[in-house]
Formats: structure tokens, C-alpha cells, sequence
């Protein structure tokens, strides 16, 4: 099964 | 001093009702051009984006810019005390630590105001790259809500595949398979009942069905839906307040583990 990524791997904190 | 006014408290209930069940609580950032909210869902999987324009307001004052950290069921209950039809006002001073919200009916016979104590959150604003999607598909709301709704009681997961021909939807699990695809639309009479798909490269992304339910409560707000998607990059799926702005939900995809 496919697993959940988090958005934060795509997109950074700023 | 802060001041926005607008002419429906209708259209204030319906954005709450697209954003409560994601977010506990949010910022609004509040500035000449109007109100901006940012916030991640708590487990830091989706992202709701609210743009509302100050020139969408029957009324917009804001002379100093002013972050407004609100708990948005205490913003629940308050709006579930006004008529779909009352004039809705929402006003603080500067540095002010409550919110002032006020209902007023059409013919102005009834006038109510609810104070809210304001929240000092800790934002996390992420940094939104431009991206170029390979696919963005336009299709009626309605339509995405159902897709949404259904696949749902199959799997946790749907995969979402795009080609120019049309988008396909589908999820499988224990009760079986389920697959519903949409074509184009050739010629388009409603424009709102359009599908239509702007296609670089045919793209197959999977998602969890529970935050695009969740993205589907903002259904009441706009005709039509946009799905933007590109591998590798999260689903932007948008909603546009006539006249006034726009709901953005961003959704990271699932990964093959």
C-alpha cells in the first residue's frame, strides 16, 4: 500500500 | 482599526464550513490588498490557502497590517447565530486581543455583536514554489464532491489519472474495483457544467480519499472545481469565491512505500 507523504517534503518551512 | 463588512454572513458560513473540519484553529493576515489565511492540517499532509480580496467586501478599512489567530470553532458558533441574509461585520483596533463580529438584518431592525477572544498561534507558513502542472482539470464541483464521496467507500486511496482525452478515478479494496472516468466535454454550452483538461503531459497520482472529502465541504462556494497536478508535487485543488477570492487545498500524493 502506498504510503503518506508529508507536505512539508514538497514545500519548505518559512 | 480593522473593518470588513460583507453583504451576505452566507458566504462567511460557507468558507468556515470548508476550512473547519481541517484546521482547529488559523491565522488571518489582514492587509490593504485583504484577508489571507495559511494554515496545515495538523497530521501536515494538506494545506489550506484562503485569498479574500479586499475589493470583494461591500466595506474594507485596514490601517495597520494585523494577524488575527482565531479559533475557528468559537468562529463556528458565532456565525451559526447569524441569518444567511444579515450584513456580517468584523472589526478589532489595532493590537486588540478580541474580534468583533457583527450581524446586522436587511432591514437593520436586528443588530447583534459577538466579542472572541483572539489566539497567539504559532505559524508555520510554508514557502508555495510556482510550479507548471502537467495536468489542470476544470469540472463542476458537484461532480468532484460525488467522485469523492463514492470511491471513498472502496479504498483509503484513489488514483487520479489524467490523459487529454479525460480524468479517470478510481480505488479498489476489499469490496472490489471502481473506476469513473470523464471525458472532456466537446461542446461546451454551460460553461459550469464543463469538464475541461489543459494537459502537458498525462500524469497518474494517488491520494487519500479523506482529505479530498474534506476539500469538498467548500462544494457550496463555487461552481466549478480545479485540479492541478503534476508527478511528484502535491494535488492543488481550487475553488473560486465569485467576486471575492479563491480556496486553495494542497495535498502531498501517497508514495509507493
Amino acid at each position: 500500500t502506498p504510503i503518506q507523504n508529508d507536505l512539508t517534503e514538497y514545500f519548505s518551512l518559512v | 482599526m480593522f473593518e470588513a463588512r460583507l453583504g451576505q454572513a452566507t458566504i462567511l458560513k460557507k468558507i468556515l464550513d470548508a476550512i473547519k473540519d481541517l484546521l482547529n484553529e488559523g491565522t488571518f493576515d489582514c492587509s490593504d490588498s485583504g484577508i489571507q489565511l495559511q494554515a496545515m492540517d495538523n497530521s501536515h499532509v494538506s494545506l489550506v490557502s484562503l485569498t479574500l480580496r479586499s475589493d470583494g467586501f461591500d466595506k474594507f478599512r485596514c490601517d495597520r497590517n494585523l494577524s488575527m489567530g482565531m479559533n475557528l470553532g468559537s468562529m463556528a458558533k458565532i456565525l451559526k447565530c447569524a441569518n444567511n441574509e444579515d450584513n456580517v461585520t468584523i472589526k478589532a483596533q489595532d493590537n486588540a486581543d478580541t474580534v468583533t463580529i457583527m450581524f446586522e438584518s436587511a432591514n437593520q431592525e436586528k443588530v447583534s455583536d459577538y466579542g472572541m477572544k483572539l489566539m497567539n498561534l504559532d505559524q508555520e507558513h510554508l514557502g508555495i514554489p510556482e510550479t507548471d502542472y502537467s495536468c489542470v482539470v476544470r469540472m463542476p464541483a458537484m461532480e468532484f464532491a460525488r467522485i469523492c464521496r463514492d470511491l471513498a467507500q472502496f479504498s483509503e486511496s484513489v488514483v487520479i489519472c489524467c490523459t487529454k482525452e479525460g480524468v479517470k478515478f478510481s480505488a479498489s479494496g476489499d469490496v472490489g474495483t471502481a473506476n469513473i472516468k470523464l471525458a472532456q466535454t466537446g461542446n461546451v454550452d454551460k460553461e459550469e457544467e464543463a469538464v475541461i483538461i489543459e494537459m502537458q503531459e498525462p500524469v497518474t497520482l494517488t491520494f487519500a480519499c479523506r482529505y479530498l472529502n474534506a476539500f469538498t465541504k467548500a462544494t457550496p462556494l463555487s461552481t466549478q472545481v480545479q485540479l492541478s497536478m503534476c508527478a511528484d508535487v502535491p494535488l492543488v485543488v481550487e475553488y473560486r469565491i465569485n467576486e471575492l477570492g479563491h480556496i486553495r487545498y494542497y495535498l502531498a500524493p501517497k508514495i509507493e512505500d
